[in-house]
């Protein structure tokens, strides 16, 4: 579902040409449970990031499920993460000014499914994640925990097809971090891709199949 | 050197009143490596937003190296802030227009020393975390892990008497992490006063101390 062909992407700075990511190959079926690991700077979010048709790469080649993405023009691709793409960001990326109930509903927008069903639908993600008692809350009003989960369960709301979650454990307690985990991997008993970056040994080992980064390079490629 | 007296932080909310911290009582130490745990919500930022003056109590006493800190001004609480404390945010709080340099020179600026001094003690700090060649970047340039780490610099270039540290390693690898959590011991052998957030186990294991919390209520105090 997932093909990076010569993946390169670099960032041309002052004085410096800094290079996130250096020909990157790697191929990720269909219902995969897969991690991302490595050190800090290696090029993880980077890759996620491309992956979710977030940002462009700089060279090489990324195919989505046997399509050629480059070549999209940004609606399209705008398209394809709101339908098929489900992204969790290291930071969550919340709406400041929305509550948490409405941050979760936001992807639905697009779409436009009824009110109500809209309601419910967000409704059931943050039950989902633990969060359906604090809906109404701003993003300030939160836990880095809460916000975290706020954002896991806003890119499950539309079903996607492939999750990409970029360390969607990394501000909580190992027991609410072991729930998150269990909720992805029911997510992929369904069929769904779930990609997830992880700095947790414990959340790599409960993956199928882990890749390593190191440098912008995949240095390792292990399969449980 | 802090005093938690019945210390209470309640939100009122429409329809409901968050408790957020239920009558805390606690003593630190001067000098003392201390980690404050527990779930997700539990208070932990909150008690930590009021040791270092960054918020109020609703209730109770606060005490501050043996002084009364709920009768200062705004202004006194900013400057004790600005010469005691090194606070790093769970969110890192960088800001956005200026480079990690930048960044790490602004608790200086209070005070003055001269521009060669500020750029010295800072680079040092930005060295002390492994980030010295990343200090023209601008957050948005930097990794989630590297931008925590110019978090833990800036913390550190006022050289504090106390650290107030909100889960410093949350978005580092274990290596990274470690030195991360290896250069705070060493500053706490220095006689500073160490206090952090974590859910990592490990961390929580390398400290003297640990204290736990659930639902705003102290609910564990375990020395080493
Ligand atoms: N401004 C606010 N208004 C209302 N409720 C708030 C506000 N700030 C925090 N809370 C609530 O207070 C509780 C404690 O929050 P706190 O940020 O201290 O938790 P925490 O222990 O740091 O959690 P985490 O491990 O997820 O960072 C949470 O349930 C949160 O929803
Ligand atoms: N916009 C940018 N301009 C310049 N350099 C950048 C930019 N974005 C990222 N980088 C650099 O690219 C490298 C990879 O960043 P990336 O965010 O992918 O790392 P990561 O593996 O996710 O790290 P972490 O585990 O700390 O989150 C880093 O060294 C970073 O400094
Ligand atoms: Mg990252
Ligand atoms: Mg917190």
């Amino acid at each position: 579902v997932i093909r990076f062909a010569g993946v390169s992407r670099t960032y041309p700075m002052e004085g410096e040409l800094v290079e996130a990511l250096r020909g990157i190959d790697l191929e990720i079926e269909q219902g995969e449970l897969m991690a991302i690991m490595g050190p800090s700077g290696s090029g993880k979010s980077t890759m996620m990031h491309i992956a979710g048709l977030l940002d462009t790469l700089s060279r090489g080649r990324y195919e989505l499920e046997g399509e050629d993405v480059s070549s999209l023009s940004k609606n399209q691709r705008a398209d394809i993460r709101n339908r098929r793409i489900g992204f969790i960001f290291q930071s969550f990326n919340l709406l400041a000014r929305c509550s948490a109930l409405e941050n979760v509903e936001l992807p639905m927008l697009y779409h436009r499914p009824g009110v109500a069903e809209r309601r419910e639908r967000a409704m059931a993600a943050l039950e989902a994640v633990g969060m359906a008692d604090r809906a109404q809350h701003l993003p300030r009003q939160l836990s880095g925990g809460q916000q975290q989960r706020v954002a896991v369960a806003r890119a499950l709301v539309n079903r996607p097809a492939l999750i990409l979650a970029d360390e969607p454990t990394g501000n909580l307690d190992t027991r609410t971090g072991r729930e998150i985990i269990r909720l992805l991997s029911s997510l992929h008993q369904q069929g769904i891709t779930v990609v997830l970056v992880t700095h947790d040994p414990e959340v790599g080992r409960a993956m199928r199949r882990r890749i390593f980064l190191r440098d912008g390079l995949l240095e390792r490629d292990e399969a449980a």
